[in-house]
């Protein structure tokens, strides 16, 4: 599943 | 934050200089499509609306801060400060044709159906795309100044490097995001003819130009 509020990537 | 993700990073950062660099020294925009460069700014306007929402590190607001700034600096020089050099005859690609597409599949295919988490879909796709204008242009007057070849090549690696990103992370972090990686793989593709044009005449002291 992906984490929605952990955007880290530009 | 691997090695692969801080290269791209920094090559993202470095195309952004060079293009700056660019028009800053030669007091001209000639060459570089300001249809890209739109969307770019559109890329990086819905993609950091979490600038409001949520903070990751200093990094990460810097260098978020640093994209949209000069995206929007880009478009003053070319429409406002050095506007008699743009090449507006050859830049002649339909922005509408992307981002129409584009909004309409960030609507239909994204990780949930949210505000931000729409824009942000919007975003990823509409990045993967925003290059076509550029590209085209070159095709079209069938030649970029070196520079304007470094520019590419920077920002083509920068995704390409985001692809080793996310190979590594998948490995060792667990991490994979579907959505980032089809877009980014779709993006680098749009690179290939180019990466081959440059290292096969720029890196030999050759001027990027088209067969006729």
């Amino acid at each position: 599943d992906v984490e929605l509020d952990d955007k880290d990537e530009l | 934050m691997n090695v692969f993700r801080l290269l791209g990073d920094m090559s993202h950062l470095l195309a952004i200089l060079i293009l700056l660099l660019k028009m800053w020294k030669t007091r001209s925009c000639a060459g570089i499509s300001g249809k890209t460069q739109i969307l770019f700014a559109l890329v990086f306007t819905t993609r950091y609306l979490d600038l409001f929402s949520s903070f990751i590190s200093i990094y990460n607001t810097t260098m978020k801060l640093f994209f949209i700034a000069s995206s929007y600096f880009t478009i003053f020089l070319m429409y406002s400060k050095f506007k008699a050099t743009y090449d507006s005859n050859h830049d002649s690609f339909r922005m509408e044709f992307l981002v129409v597409p584009v909004g309409g599949l960030a609507f239909l295919v994204n990780h949930e159906f949210l505000p931000l988490e729409i824009l942000w879909t919007f975003s990823i796709y509409l990045e993967s795309v925003a290059i076509l204008p550029q590209l085209f242009m070159v095709s079209k007057t069938g030649e970029a100044e070196t520079i304007t070849s470094h520019y590419l090549f920077a920002l083509g690696s920068y995704r390409l490097l985001y692809i080793f990103n996310w190979v590594y992370r998948y490995y060792f972090d667990g991490f994979f995001d579907l959505i980032a990686v089809v877009a980014g793989c779709v993006q680098t593709i749009l690179y290939c003819d180019f990466f081959y044009l440059y290292i096969t005449k720029v890196l030999k002291g050759k001027k990027l130009s088209l067969p006729a």
